[in-house]
């Protein structure tokens, strides 16, 4: 699995 | 989005909303570092640049627009409308120790060297570290108003959720974000002690102060 890191949160 | 981000986001709001109505009902801003609240306008101006370069949703538009609202009102108030009341004298701490690091950090460790990112990276390193002022204003004075201690409370609690958050989308989605889990256990541990003596002294409805 893939991990990834992304600017969604607050 | 999950029970424990969703708690987090509220709690962080609760924080602010306590503060804010503190300082405006009170007509003062006494207890409160004026040099915290100017770094979390900080941290909010640049972590939300990318309110003009991506769209997630109504909601986290929202909640940005609302954060950086608050936290320019605050200053406001502290630094403008009720600048009589603010306790300079013992809002001594040395803003640049923080702010410098944390700007060399950011450069060196970042997920990607462009300028957004290294923005966004100085937010989340200087979040962490943005409520020593306040502790510290704290230990000089030695006390604070229950009001306060709430207010800190929230601001605690919310990124100990967020440390839940963050296990969740770890299992669940595959999200894993280095930078931001470290910088958050690392501001979740600076509240500890503040966690301590808020449970064993104000919920007991005794005023927090410490000890000489």
């Amino acid at each position: 699995r893939e991990f990834t890191y992304k600017h969604d949160e607050l | 989005m999950n029970i424990f981000r969703l708690t987090g986001d509220l709690s962080h709001l609760a924080a602010i909303i306590i503060l804010l109505l503190k300082i405006w009902k009170s007509r003062s801003c006494a207890g409160i570092s004026g040099k915290s609240q100017i770094l979390f306008a900080l941290v909010f101006t640049t972590r939300y640049l990318d309110l003009f370069t991506s769209f997630i949703s109504l909601y986290n538009t929202c909640m940005k627009l609302i954060y950086i609202g608050c936290a320019y009102a605050t200053v406001y108030l502290i630094y403008a409308k009720f600048r009589a009341t603010y306790d300079g004298n013992h809002d001594s701490f040395r803003v640049e120790f923080l702010v410098v690091p944390v700007g060399g950090l950011s450069v060196l460790i970042n997920h990607d060297f462009s300028p957004l990112e290294i923005l966004w990276t100085f937010s989340i390193y200087l979040e962490s570290v943005a409520i020593l002022p306040q502790l510290f204003m704290i230990s000089k004075t030695g006390e604070a108003e229950t009001i306060t201690t709430h207010y800190l409370f929230c601001l605690g609690l919310y990124r100990a959720l967020y440390l839940f958050n963050w296990i969740w989308r770890f299992y669940f989605e595959g999200f894993f974000d280095m930078i931001a889990i470290v910088a958050g256990v690392v501001q979740t541990v600076l509240y500890c002690d503040f966690f301590y003596l808020y449970v064993t002294k104000v919920l007991k409805g005794k005023k927090l102060s410490l000890p000489a």
